[in-house]
């Protein structure tokens, strides 16, 4: 991670437009994406839509405006070609749709702005009232309300200075109390509330390691408390300005049902592996919490350390009935002692007088995602979390989908669910005003 | 768009240029949830 990092910090800007087509590639769709803006929305938006957006070929002292339309699209960037230009890509180009002065067709006309053509096309038509009325008749604009939406999803209801329960980054099996720093598109760099100022960690509001304050006592789980350093002031006037985020705030689990047998302790199953999370390996229930909720343990140590364990809830999606990965053909990480040859689930659960978890206890819905791959997207590398590079879906089972993130090695890859709050649009970063990780270059590779 | 609650209509929208003012129809959706 010390190497992602000295990348990051080294970081160019990146050029989406450029990268797309030396590769060849395509971008996941904004609307495969639930919890990003203007998902709902992005349906209205497709290749040969209308607007009016800053005409940059002029030359005049007051900014005017010209008619282009969408050639292509990745994520919030369109590639954008002005109307006159026919055929000719020439002068194409790039631009994202949440951050250009981009308007519907007849903003203009209301706002008491100019159309004026790009000077490169003054002469080559003769009656533009004819030519733009041909192009335009029947063909699609954007929605009116297009950026009061996107104003409107832009809107996080987490606020500096609010208290929360997080998973401590040096010690999974514990939740640490927590003070939100800063807000960036529903991003949360949250302080732990007891450590030194380097102590600080960034979660999406909706990922489920965030939690209420009173989360870890109500389900049972275990919280962390530290010494004297405080990153929140130790003054005990100071710290009353925090207050407890509502509970309403946070993103609720599935009910579960418990009637009819529920998971148990010693119960074995396949989980992504919360440190290597490109892994699936066997695991096994070391304590049922209230609510749900299960601490799990990795099957891959010889001597298992409860300071190991992960808390999943009983409907997450990186928790598997034993055989998943065999079924859909995915590398398991065998228990420790065990290789290809000697492991079969029947007999490891044989030897260690175990029974896997039921398979109906797991959230097994499969939707149809859009998700497909060579897809270009955003994702966050969640074991250095606050850094959001350049990736590809390279892999989709189900709703599983497996990240590379571009120009590293696959060791790097990262098994997310298509619902993950920590991947995003091309573009997103560019939306949000984040700086984007761009791929690693083949001299800082060697 | 309807699956969101959104239908495409047909507007009538102005375009404003240097040769003067004029109306042409085209499709937006419109949100009517």
């Amino acid at each position: 991670e010390s190497t992602r990092i000295s990348h990051a910090v080294l970081a160019p800007s990146f050029d989406w437009g450029a990268y797309l087509k030396v590769n060849g590639s395509s971008a996941a769709p904004v609307s495969s994406f639930q919890h990003v803006p203007l998902c709902d929305q992005w349906e209205d938006v497709c290749v040969g839509v209308k607007v009016e957006l800053l005409n940059n070929d002029a030359v005049l002292p007051s900014k005017v405006y010209w008619i282009a339309h969408i050639v292509q699209l990745a994520g919030y960037r369109a590639l954008m070609r002005y109307e006159g230009f026919e055929n000719d890509d020439t002068h194409d180009f790039w631009c994202n749709l949440g951050t250009t002065e981009i308007h519907p067709i007849g903003w203009c006309a209301v706002n008491g702005k100019l159309l004026v053509p790009p000077q490169s096309l003054h002469e080559k038509i003769d009656d533009w009232k004819a030519y733009l009325t041909k192009r335009l008749v029947g063909a699609k604009t954007l929605p009116v309300d297009f950026y009061v939406k996107m104003a409107e999803s832009m809107k996080y209801p987490f606020r500096q200075g609010m208290r929360v329960e997080v998973v401590d980054k040096d010690q999974l099996s514990c939740t640490r109390s927590a003070i939100v720093d800063t807000v960036i598109g529903g991003r949360l760099r949250l302080l732990y509330e007891d450590g030194n100022t380097e102590s600080e960690f960034w979660c999406h509001m909706s990922s489920p390691i965030l939690h209420p304050v009173g989360w870890s006592q109500q389900v049972g789980h275990k919280m962390r408390k530290y010494g004297n350093k405080s990153n929140t002031g130790s003054n005990p006037v100071a710290r009353k300005v925090y207050c407890d985020a509502s509970s309403t705030l946070f993103k609720k689990a599935r009910i579960v049902y418990t009637e009819g047998g529920f998971f148990e302790v010693g119960m074995k199953l396949e989980a992504i592996d919360p440190l290597n999370l490109g892994n699936i390996c066997v695991a096994t229930v070391q304590k049922v919490l209230l609510d749900g909720y299960l601490m799990i343990g990795l099957d891959i140590t010889e001597t298992p350390d409860s300071n190991n364990w992960f808390c999943f809830h009983a409907s997450s999606h990186a928790i598997f009935p034993a055989g998943f990965c065999d079924r859909n053909e995915i590398t398991l990480t065998l228990p420790f002692g065990y290789d290809k040859i000697s492991f079969s689930w029947s007999q490891y659960l044989k030897n260690t007088g175990s029974r896997a978890a039921p398979p109906r206890l797991f959230n097994t819905d499969r939707p149809n995602h859009g998700f497909k791959p060579g897809m270009k997207l955003e994702a966050v590398d969640l074991m250095e979390p606050r850094l959001i590079c350049v990736a590809t879906v390279c892999w989709t089972v189900g709703r599983l989908l497996r990240i590379h993130f571009d120009g590293w090695d696959d060791d790097y890859d990262q098994w997310v669910d298509y619902e993950s709050p920590d991947i995003y649009p091309v573009g997103w970063c560019e939306l949000i005003g984040l700086q984007l990780q761009p791929p690693l270059s083949a001299e800082e590779h060697l | 768009a309807e699956a969101s609650g959104r239908k495409w209509e047909q507007k009538q929208v102005q375009i404003k240029t240097l040769e003067g003012e004029f109306s042409v129809t085209m499709w937006a959706s419109d949100d009517k949830k």
